[in-house]
This record gives structure tokens, C-alpha cells and sequence, in this order.
């Protein structure tokens, strides 16, 4: 990806991640929708041979040879048995029965995990620049499990099955499902094996945010990953005959609009169709769009396709009205349009009915970088709290995931549109899919630096270290509401890669410890079993407890309107850096909630020395649905250890 | 819709197996067989899980619950790229 690497302060850091082997000999295997092998991103150029603890294939099929792996794309691997077992053979015409990516999404998460530095990368000149994946000399191998979208079950789990025989050292799955209990959910299973096997397995939160409730991937073996802003923009102004100016998004790359202002016009009153607010194909009437510029609401059909409805009817440009909150994304549109929010898409709605006359024109601004504040969590950004096991806190990060470039395929145009037959090396797209891969590629950083490191260390070094503030001390936003983002949003924050390589503590989980949060959970012995594949049986005599799962941060779940309550949590650090002393503070803007921490003072003298705390929370009772958040931080001067606190009751 | 075959996760509790059986897939093969012999296994997994992905009709999956070391059938789940 382009700017990322910067943002993240990953650029230029060689004191920190160095080219050393070690870097590259971390794997990282991409479940998704396979790969475009001839992108430069998959250049083996200065890597050395093959890790020798790789034990996978690359796979032939049609249109992709066993010669299109090489040093960078170490392995690929397709499974569809479950896709065609219920859907039937694979349409050839429409996309291969191999690793190869028809789709774009699978080359884009593994150029933007791990891809090869490229110079000169851009979608169309926008976002120009050098690319390059975070992890930018460890090894890919693609599992593609997802055929036209659709990823089933038993292909998932196949393709984790196999990863795992591999040797894969990070698993990245940027997809999802409905809220499963964890004993049906696939990729929560195999998530578990991997873990067991030491494999880091970053999952996407999800796209269905702004709503609360609404995460995917809760399991608490695995890191689940939200997206925010960066500090870059492709700005497109929206100028109405009114003298108002709007601002908004485009990749737009064509020809500009004719000069001075055009009619506009309200899909919706440019219809004999109900839904002709829309702009699905066929309900717009040419007489009344032709040489204008129409404006078309949010929903149902895919952006880009509302463009093309617009240029077919013969209309000169689009403003795309977004009907889901603040949430701005820009598409490479086939027609001069641009995307606006929802208050300033109602702005213009009223200005077109209030004016007979009403008229317009776009402009477009390129690639704005340095853009402030950054980060800000995207709107649709899946939230919390986790349904299945509120005393976690979910997502547990947010890494850049809107309006990312990365690699593409040469199968699909920028926009998805079979009408568009644009074909781009690089394409800019959006969502946790895009902000997972940042989160696995930086976790390859970590197991470079530290190959001993578990997968909860990992997790716990990229949490404890990120961040919520901007530099001038201000919350992190949240774009849905334009107020400071909760820990329901970012989790425990966006991460902070440089930091995350030296964490003085880390809160460290092993299977075991999952055996006694399934106990917790009062799972049974055959759900048990399911997730762990092991007898286990919960001792009857031992009290368990969901908040004794060392995590690093701090969900913690009231009943509402039943008096003052306690809830007990208990932690163990570990020390993964020098000798120190550190103290520990308390954050919470809610008084009435007493949190007391014991000891409050830990001294640690050896690498790897433990040592246990417990942290109580009393309060009074408040009306369902009141949150107060926080932080509980250790510091040894150095050192800033934190863990976010979400209180909620219910 | 009885007749109507879908795709099932099929669960095993691999300490259950029979000593009779030197191998879990030689296992998981007759516990398919002894529900149904057109029944179609699609995935023998060893690692993410102990047991297999089959296509089976409704009554078979409901057979199959039935057997010994049998944890669980359940029905495929679809998941979409975020």
C-alpha cells in the first residue's frame, strides 16, 4: 500500500524491522479469494530461497501454473468442494478453478499484508507512490476459499487445515459470518488449532457498524481488527448554483465536466419508479437526466453501478448521497461523480427542491495527504459489545482500512462493473478486510523480531501500545458521530507498530487458559471437545470465571437497576523487557465507579517473570445502556502498558 | 425436502474410536457409510478439527447424530469478504 507504511511509521525504520532473514522467514497465509501472481507486489527480487520450515504447495488449475510461485508467493492452494457440493461446478466462463483471483479482494489483502515494494504505484494517479506490504520480505501463501463472494464453511476450514500443515506463522482472514457461537462458527474453530500451533490469526471485525452489536470474529483467540482513516484524502467539490460548497470523494479520473453549472436533478424525481431515488439500472428516464447531473441516495445496488446507471440514461455526472451516517468512500467512477455524506446529501436534496432552477458542477482535488485529525474510526467500522461473551472486549484493535491501494487483479476493473473493462495494476478499496492485513502483516514484524513471542503476546504488544489520542492530546473520532470513538469502536485503539516491538509487559494467554474461559462459558464437554478437540472436562469443584482470561483489556458488564455491584477481574504480566518497577493508574472520568487495583506496584527482575494482579469494579446501579470508559495503565517510566476499560450495564 | 441433500460439518470424538480402527478416516468413512452409502464425504480435515464435511439429507444428518462418537452434525455456514 501506498502512505500506510508511513503512517504507521514503519518507513525508514530499519533500527526497528530490519531486512535481517529473519524478517523473511515469517509466512503468512491469506484465506481469501485468491491471487493475481504476475502483480509486481508478488516480485521475489533480493529475497532468499524458501523458508525451510515451508511444507506447502503451489497448486496448478485453470489459468494458474505451479511456475507462477516463486520467493514472495511461496504457496497457493484453491478449495471450492464445499462451494460446488451446494452450488454446483464452478462457472469457468466467469472465474478459474484455481488460486487465481478473479475477484481483486485476495490480491489486494496479500499485497497490503506482505507485497514487494513497487515505485510508481497508483489507482489512475491517485494515491501515486511506492507500495509496499507491511511485512514487505515475509513469504505469502494464498488459500482461496471465497468463489464470487461467497466463502462456505467447509472450504474455510479446509484452507485453514492446510495452512497449518504448511507452517504458516500468521493466518489472515478478512471475512466473516453472523454472531455463531463459538462451537459452530468455522473460522473460530480453526482459529483455535492454529493458535494451538503458535500461528498469530488476525481476523476483520466487520463492515455493519455504525450499529453496536454488530462484530464478527469474537472469539478471543483471535485478534479482530476495525479500520480507521489515514491522514490521506481524494477530495471532490460539489458546488451548487446556490453558492454552496460541499465537500466530498471520487477517484473520477476522466474527462472533467464542460466548464460553468449543469442541471441537476434528484434521481428519485427522474423516475417513474418507486425506488428511482436509487439509480438501479433501468429507472431512471433519459429525457429527464440527459446532460445533467443527477443526485442518487445510498442503498440496495453498489455505488459505482448508480454511476453507470446515470452515464447509460445519459446523464454528465453523479453526486452519490450517502444514507448511513457521515461515512464518505470513493469508487473510480465510469462518470464524472462524486460521494457525499448523508447531512450534506440532505442539504442538496433541499436545495433541489427549493429551487426550479437547480444547478451544479464537480471538481476534482486529486490526492490530498497530511490530512487532520487522522485516525479516525470509519463508520462502518463493526462495533461492540461482543454478544457472545460481553466480559471481552471486541474489536481488540483498529489498523487503516479506508481507501486503501494495494494490489489488484487483472481479471476485474477498479469498480467491480463487468461494463467497466478498465483493467489496474493497483485499486483503492475499503473496509476491515482492508485494515485485517495491515494488523497480520505488522504481527509478521513482531514474530520477525520476536519469533518466541505467542500469539496473545503478539496481540497483547499491538493492544497495550496503541493509541487513542492525537498528538495534541484529543480523543480519537469516530466518523459515524463526529465525537470521540469508544473502546466499542477502536477496542484498545489504532495500532502503533513501533511501539508494539517493545511492550515492557504483555498479558499471555496459552490453550489452557481458553479451556478455563469455555468452562466459564459453561460450555460441555462436546462443545469443548468441538473447539479443542480434547476430552476436557470443566472440574466441578473449581469456580471459573470469563473475567480471570487474561486480556488485555477490560469489558466489564453490569446488571442495570439492581444496586451496587463488584466485579472481580484478575491479570497476570509478564515481563518481556527489562528489569522494572512499575505503578499502575487508573483512568475513569465516572466517579461512582470505585476500581481498585492490587498491588499496585510490581517489580519485575527477570525476563519472562510473571506476576498476577487483580482489579475490582464496584458501582452503583444506572439505567440499560449506560457506558462509562477508561484506562488501566502500568508504567515503569518507559514503559506504558495499557488496557482500555469499557463499563457498561445491561 | 427430506431427500433434499446439504452439506454437513460432521464433529468425531477421535478418543471414542474403535480400537478396531487403525486409521480416524477408515472411521469417519464407516460412520458415514453406516447412515447412508450414497452419502458424498467432501473434507477429511486433521488438524482444525476431528472429523470430516459431508453431503447429506436431513434424515441421514439426523442418523448420524445418532452414532457413537458422533459430537455434532451441523449444517454449513456461508461467510462473505469484509
Amino acid at each position: 500500500t501506498t502512505r500506510t507504511p508511513l503512517f504507521l511509521g514503519l518507513d525508514n525504520r530499519p533500527d526497528v524491522f530490519n531486512d535481517s532473514d529473519a524478517m523473511s522467514n515469517v509466512i503468512i497465509g491469506v484465506l481469501d479469494s485468491g491471487i493475481w501472481p504476475e502483480r509486481r507486489s508478488f516480485d521475489d527480487t533480493g529475497l532468499g530461497p524458501v523458508p525451510e520450515s515451508w511444507k506447502g504447495e503451489c497448486e496448478s488449475g485453470i489459468n494458474f501454473s505451479s511456475a507462477m510461485c516463486n520467493r514472495k508467493l511461496i504457496g497457493a492452494r484453491y478449495f471450492s468442494s464445499g462451494y460446488e457440493a451446494t452450488l454446483g461446478p464452478i462457472d469457468e466462463s466467469k472465474e478459474s478453478k484455481s488460486p487465481r483471483d478473479n475477484e481483486g479482494h485476495g490480491t489486494h489483502t496479500a499485497s497490503t499484508a506482505a507485497g514487494s515494494v513497487v515505485q510508481g504505484a497508483s489507482l489512475l494517479g491517485y494515491a501515486l507512490g511506492t507500495a509496499r506490504g507491511m511485512a514487505y520480505r515475509a513469504r505469502v501463501a494464498v488459500y482461496k476459499v471465497c468463489w464470487l463472494g461467497k466463502c462456505f464453511g467447509p472450504d474455510i476450514l479446509a484452507g485453514m487445515d492446510k495452512a497449518i500443515d504448511d507452517n504458516v506463522n500468521v493466518l489472515s482472514l478478512s471475512l466473516g459470518g453472523e454472531h455463531f457461537d463459538f462451537y459452530s462458527d468455522n473460522v473460530a474453530i480453526g482459529a483455535f488449532a492454529a493458535m494451538e500451533k503458535g500461528i498469530m490469526v488476525s481476523c476483520s471485525a466487520g463492515n455493519a457498524g455504525p450499529n453496536q452489536f454488530s462484530l464478527a470474529n469474537q472469539a478471543p483467540w483471535i485478534t479482530t481488527v476495525g479500520a480507521g482513516t489515514i491522514d490521506r484524502d481524494f477530495p471532490a467539490y460539489v458546488s451548487l448554483g446556490n453558492g454552496k460548497n460541499f465537500s466530498g470523494v471520487s477517484f473520477y479520473a476522466g474527462n472533467p465536466l464542460p466548464s460553468g453549472m449543469l442541471p441537476l436533478v434528484y434521481a428519485g424525481n427522474a423516475s417513474n419508479a418507486t425506488n428511482g431515488n436509487l439509480c438501479i439500472m433501468g429507472t431512471l428516464i433519459p429525457e429527464k437526466v440527459k446532460g445533467k447531473i443527477v443526485l442518487c441516495d445510498g442503498g440496495v445496488n453498489v455505488r459505482a453501478e448508480k454511476g453507470y446507471v446515470v452515464k447509460s440514461a445519459g446523464g454528465a455526472g453523479m453526486i452519490f448521497a450517502n444514507t448511513n451516517g457521515l461515512g464518505l468512500v470513493a469508487d473510480a467512477h465510469l462518470l464524472p461523480a462524486a460521494a457525499v455524506g448523508q447531512l450534506d446529501g440532505d442539504e442538496i436534496k433541499k436545495y433541489i427542491t427549493s429551487d426550479p432552477n437547480p444547478t451544479a458542477t464537480i471538481l476534482f482535488g486529486g490526492t490530498m495527504v497530511g490530512v487532520q485529525p487522522a485516525p479516525i474510526l470509519a463508520a462502518f467500522s463493526s462495533r461492540g459489545p461482543n454478544t457472545i461473551t460481553p466480559e471481552i472486549l471486541k474489536p481488540d484493535i483498529i489498523a487503516p482500512g479506508v481507501n486503501i491501494l494495494a494490489g489488484w487483479s487483472g481479471a476485474v476493473s477498479p469498480t467491480g462493473l463487468p461494463e467497466d473493462d478498465r483493467r489496474v495494476e493497483f485499486n483503492i478499496i475499503s473496509g476491515t478486510s482492508m485494515s485485517c492485513p495491515h494488523v497480520s502483516g505488522i504481527a509478521a514484524l513482531l514474530k520477525g523480531v520476536h519469533p518466541e513471542w505467542s500469539p496473545a503476546a503478539i496481540r497483547s504488544a499491538l493492544m497495550t501500545t496503541a493509541y487513542t489520542t492525537y498528538r495534541n492530546g484529543g480523543a480519537l473520532l469516530d466518523e459515524a458521530t463526529g465525537k470521540p470513538s469508544t473502546p466499542f469502536g477502536h477496542g484498545a485503539g489504532h495500532v502503533d507498530p513501533v511501539s508494539a516491538v517493545n511492550p515492557g509487559l504483555v498479558y499471555d494467554i496459552n490453550a489452557d487458559d481458553y479451556l478455563n474461559f469455555l468452562c466459564a462459558l459453561k460450555y460441555s464437554p462436546s462443545q469443548i471437545n468441538i473447539i479443542t478437540r480434547r476430552n476436557f472436562t470443566c472440574d466441578s469443584s473449581k469456580i471459573y470465571s470469563v473475567t480471570d482470561l487474561n486480556y488485555p483489556s477490560f469489558s466489564v458488564a453490569f446488571p442495570a437497576d439492581t444496586g451496587s455491584n463488584t466485579i472481580r477481574y484478575s491479570r497476570t504480566l509478564t515481563n518481556v523487557g527489562p528489569s522494572g518497577t512499575y505503578k499502575v493508574a487508573v483512568t475513569l472520568p465516572d466517579s461512582s465507579v470505585e476500581i481498585i487495583v492490587e498491588p499496585e506496584t510490581v517489580s519485575f527482575t527477570q525476563i519472562n517473570e510473571k506476576i498476577s494482579y487483580s482489579v475490582s469494579f464496584t458501582a452503583p446501579s444506572k439505567p440499560p445502556s449506560t457506558n462509562v470508559f477508561g484506562k488501566i495503565e502500568w508504567s515503569d517510566g518507559t514503559h506504558l502498558v495499557t488496557g482500555p476499560v469499557a463499563i457498561s450495564w445491561s | 425436502a427430506m431427500e433434499e441433500k446439504k452439506t454437513y460439518i460432521i464433529h468425531m470424538a477421535k478418543s471414542q474410536m474403535p480400537a478396531t480402527f487403525d486409521d480416524h478416516t477408515h472411521w469417519y468413512d464407516a460412520s458415514l457409510k453406516s447412515v447412508s452409502e450414497s452419502a458424498e464425504m467432501i473434507y477429511v480435515y486433521n488438524n482444525v478439527i476431528h472429523g470430516f464435511a459431508a453431503r447429506l439429507t436431513a434424515q441421514e444428518a439426523e442418523s448420524l447424530k445418532t452414532q457413537p462418537g458422533i459430537l455434532s452434525v451441523l449444517p454449513e455456514v456461508i461467510y462473505q469478504l469484509h
